[in-house]
């Protein structure tokens, strides 16, 4: 039978595509993004925000989590925060 | 990007849910009560009604699937670890478990069915993940404590889609409700005549003595198999090992200094006997381990302490207590045996026994490989069943 499971050790670009931090349409990332997208990952999980691949990241990498992805969390938290201190919805801004 | 106002969530405040399927182990009953109360966690704090569908389509449907499941998504589970779950944003109306994870209710050894399904219903009602530290929504599962189960901010984004709870229901706290029934659950389960509950198929460890006497050990209870096949239990866990935890997550005696070792989360018990050796219990991290190892059992070849952990696993000296160097290794250098297994134990002949779920594995320490597998309820008379 052979070995299944999931490996303790986690490939950090494929993390960071899977949920949400790396655009899969960009194969190639450029350094700013990839720091970027670590430290983005830090702060959600409450990590120092160094934007390097620390072994407290890989760490929090590899724990068990949800499947989906946590890309716009940052976003609607941040409006649900803005609804408590404004009590108005922040008007969105048209790209 | 989506706009807030497209938010997708549901546009009825009835909904009606389902459970397709459950792990073999969890009887339906506890299950359904779980899922019950987590759903009642988001009606408690916002103006929905969660109904169980007797028959016929439901709005939501939980489901329990392995690997890849063919949900459009391309996220195929991925064995032991790693994702647990994912669900839909309103209004497919599904949310996916790993079947392969190790399911718990009641604190057992494993993950929470009960928080992880109330985090993918926050999914399927339209709520993203949150970076709020302990928030119900974190992408990293919260542990089922004694506090609250949904945070602020939790509360606020449900509200934000549906409204507050019309004033007039009445607010159970699902959490004590839950926990309460399902202690009720499992005592009387264990009372009833037969088989011992373990040997459904999921236990926390195994150990064995050295008088030849098997000790398998489940949430707050364990059950012993003498040498001649006489059984006794369940006994209460702290009735004889008083400073343990309510559960374990591993065991191991250990021939070579007939001492007790206990393992749960981050931290390493040791007992002669009854009693507590002074110092502990300790931090596994402190001796270079890892924590909530999957087994743990004493190795005679190599004269030390083994603990598997995923995919690897790690060698404790009991003299120095410290990890040996050059470890943690890789798994595969036990020839056959897979991640994640529940329990371990040497037998009598110098043969160890690895178990998970209904399975079990034989590995020869002289051909250094498994030369034996089945199912350890129906083939091992010495485990009990």
């Amino acid at each position: 039978v052979p070995a299944r499971g999931s490996p303790l050790v986690v490939d950090p670009q494929d993390f960071l595509e899977k949920y949400g931090y790396l655009h899969h349409e960009h194969q190639i990332h450029n350094s700013v993004e990839i720091h970027s997208a670590i430290r983005e990952f830090q702060w959600l999980s409450h990590l120092p925000i160094t934007g390097e691949l620390d072994s407290a990241t890989l760490l929090q990498m590899a724990e068990p989590r949800c499947g989906v992805s946590d890309e716009g969390s940052q976003k609607n938290w941040g409006q649900r925060v803005n609804l408590i201190f404004t009590g108005r919805r922040r008007p969105q801004r048209r790209r | 990007r989506r706009s807030d106002a497209q938010a997708e969530k549901w546009y009825k405040r009835h909904l009606t849910y389902q459970v397709v399927n459950w792990p073999r182990h969890l009887s339906l009953g506890s299950v359904r009560l779980a899922v019950r109360a987590a759903f009642q966690l988001w009606s408690n704090v916002s103006n929905l009604v969660f109904e169980e569908a007797s028959e016929g389509p439901a709005d939501i449907r939980l489901a329990f699937y392995e690997g890849d499941h063919n949900d459009g998504t391309g996220n195929a589970f991925d064995g032991p670890g790693g994702t647990l779950a994912h669900a839909f944003l309103p209004r497919r109306g599904e949310a996916h478990f790993d079947m392969a994870e190790r399911w718990t209710l009641n604190g057992h050894k494993g993950h929470n069915l009960f928080m992880v399904t109330a985090h993918e219903i926050g999914h399927t009602l339209g709520l993203e993940h949150s970076p709020v530290r302990h928030a119900l929504m974190s992408p990293y599962y919260r542990k089922l404590g004694r506090s609250m189960v949904l945070s602020w901010d939790d509360i606020l984004a449900v509200q934000q889609l549906y409204g507050k709870p019309s004033g007039n229901r009445p607010v159970r706290l699902p959490g004590q409700v839950l926990h309460a029934a399902l202690q009720e659950w499992e005592f009387t389960e264990l009372q009833t005549p037969g088989l011992p509950l373990y040997c459904r198929g999921v236990f926390d460890a195994i150990t064995m003595d050295e008088k030849k006497t098997v000790l398998v050990f489940r949430g707050n209870v364990y059950w012993t198999i003498s040498a001649e096949g006489g059984q006794s239990g369940p006994l209460l866990l702290r009735q004889r090992w008083p400073e343990l935890p309510q559960a374990i997550e591993a065991a191991a005696f250990s021939q070579l200094d007939s001492k007790w070792y206990f393992f749960r989360g981050k931290r390493i018990w040791r007992y002669t006997g009854n009693v507590l050796d002074s110092g502990f219990p300790m931090k596994t991290s402190e001796l270079g381990l890892p924590r909530r190892p999957d087994s743990a059992f004493y190795y005679a070849p190599l004269g030390h302490m083994v603990l598997f952990k995923g995919a690897r696993y790690y060698i404790l000296n009991l003299k120095s207590l410290q990890q040996e160097p050059y470890y943690p290794r890789k798994l595969m250098d036990w020839n056959g045996i897979p991640q994640g297994t529940n329990g371990a134990l040497t037998r009598p002949d110098g043969r160890l026994y690895l178990f998970r779920d209904q399975r079990f594995w034989r590995f020869d320490p002289m051909k250094v490989r498994v030369t034996r597998e089945g199912q350890w309820a129906r083939d091992l008379s010495w485990t009990g069943c």
